[in-house]
């Protein structure tokens, strides 16, 4: 099924040929095999007639097939749902799902997630020579097998991780990719970019995988005198130097932003208010000095005793 | 013998029909959790 195009999320599946229970229409809990009853109260009726048997078995295993045909149209229908979902969240954050396609491959047992039952986990059903018994056999666990690579636990993806943007100036000529920020950082690896000729460091806290805290360095395409710094998590622990203003722990805060693009203007403009701010105190404690008769006084007295020491000597 | 022999046939087609069903169960469900996600 196309991605792309609007998606059918209905499971259309065929069940008005269908003539046991099975439901018309999805969701629905129970599904079950109308025969599954019937059956086995027929097994004990021993006078039951070979053919009255073998119109029963047809019976059973044109069920059997059909169930196979609904299950691969829901295989399919949730393989395509599970890409167009894919495809959303990539579109979302393509950076973090590309991060954390590693940790996906280290998902759960997913059987243990399908939660099959014993049986057709280890695959054995009764004992049969017939044919028909392997055919099927065969055919039911290449289903499983289908079944199995295409799941994965689908809550797991919506976890939502903090980020924060630490902005930091760095010279051009240092090609580490280092921020430091008090913690002890293990590269990973690295990565170019199709955005930014400078390539992207992946970095993962030192007391990972206790702490799950992700780095990604990479200097600005805009001004590539300064290092953009991603942080994903928060740190589980302390930090080596906590004291020296760590960037994650500005993590609640969705985006820290020190804007240093324009350093040069804004130290100008810095210096300016600093020089602004020392004349208008000096003026403050000038006119607070002034307006005090006593001090007046005292530094009249001061002066008119030096000029009497010097007209002395 | 041939009753016999139609008779364990029958319970292992019917066998493998409720575990099929069981899967096709989970597979809804899980197929409706991710229905779910997109709404």
């Amino acid at each position: 099924m196309d991605c792309s195009s609007p998606l059918d999320i209905s499971l259309n599946l065929n069940t008005n040929s269908f003539d046991s229970n099975f439901p018309a229409k999805l969701p629905k809990k129970e599904v079950k095999a109308s025969t599954s009853g019937g059956v086995e109260s027929k097994w004990l009726v021993k006078d039951k007639s070979a053919s009255e048997l073998r119109e029963e078995l047809n019976r059973v295993s044109s069920e059997n097939k059909k169930i196979k045909e609904m299950l691969a149209t829901v295989w399919e229908n949730y393989n395509a749902l599970h890409h167009h979902l894919e495809k959303l969240q990539s579109q979302k954050s393509p950076e973090i799902d590309h991060i954390e396609q590693p940790t996906k491959k280290r998902k759960q047992d997913p059987e243990e997630f399908l939660g099959f039952p014993n049986g057709l986990s280890s695959g054995k059903t009764e004992n049969s020579s017939s044919n028909q018994y392997h055919h099927h056999h065969h055919q039911q666990h290449e289903q499983k097998n289908q079944l199995l690579t295409c799941k994965r636990p689908v809550t797991d993806s919506f976890n939502k991780v903090k980020v924060s943007t630490v902005y930091v100036p760095a010279d051009s000529s240092d090609t580490s990719l280092t921020v430091k920020d008090g913690y002890q950082w293990r590269k990973y690896g690295q990565k170019v970019t199709r955005d930014n000729p400078s390539p992207r460091a992946y970095f993962r806290c030192s007391f990972a995988p206790s702490c799950p805290v992700k780095k990604k360095v990479q200097r600005s395409a805009e001004d590539p005198s300064i290092l953009v710094a991603t942080y994903e998590g928060t740190h589980n622990h302390l930090g080596p130097n906590a004291s020296e203003g760590d960037a994650t722990t500005q993590v609640g805060s969705s985006t820290v932003t020190l804007d240093m693009v324009h350093g040069g203007h804004r130290l100008a403009l810095e210096k300016n208010k600093r020089g602004t701010m020392q004349e208008v105190l000096v003026q403050q404690m000038a006119s607070s000095l002034t307006n005090d008769s006593n001090f007046t006084a005292a530094l009249a007295a001061a002066i008119t005793g030096r000029l009497m020491e010097q007209s002395r000597t | 013998s041939t009753t016999t022999a139609l008779v364990d046939e029958l319970k292992r087609v019917n066998a493998e029909n409720k575990k099929l069903s069981e899967m096709l169960t989970l597979m809804c469900d899980n197929y409706n959790v991710l229905r779910k996600q997109l709404m």
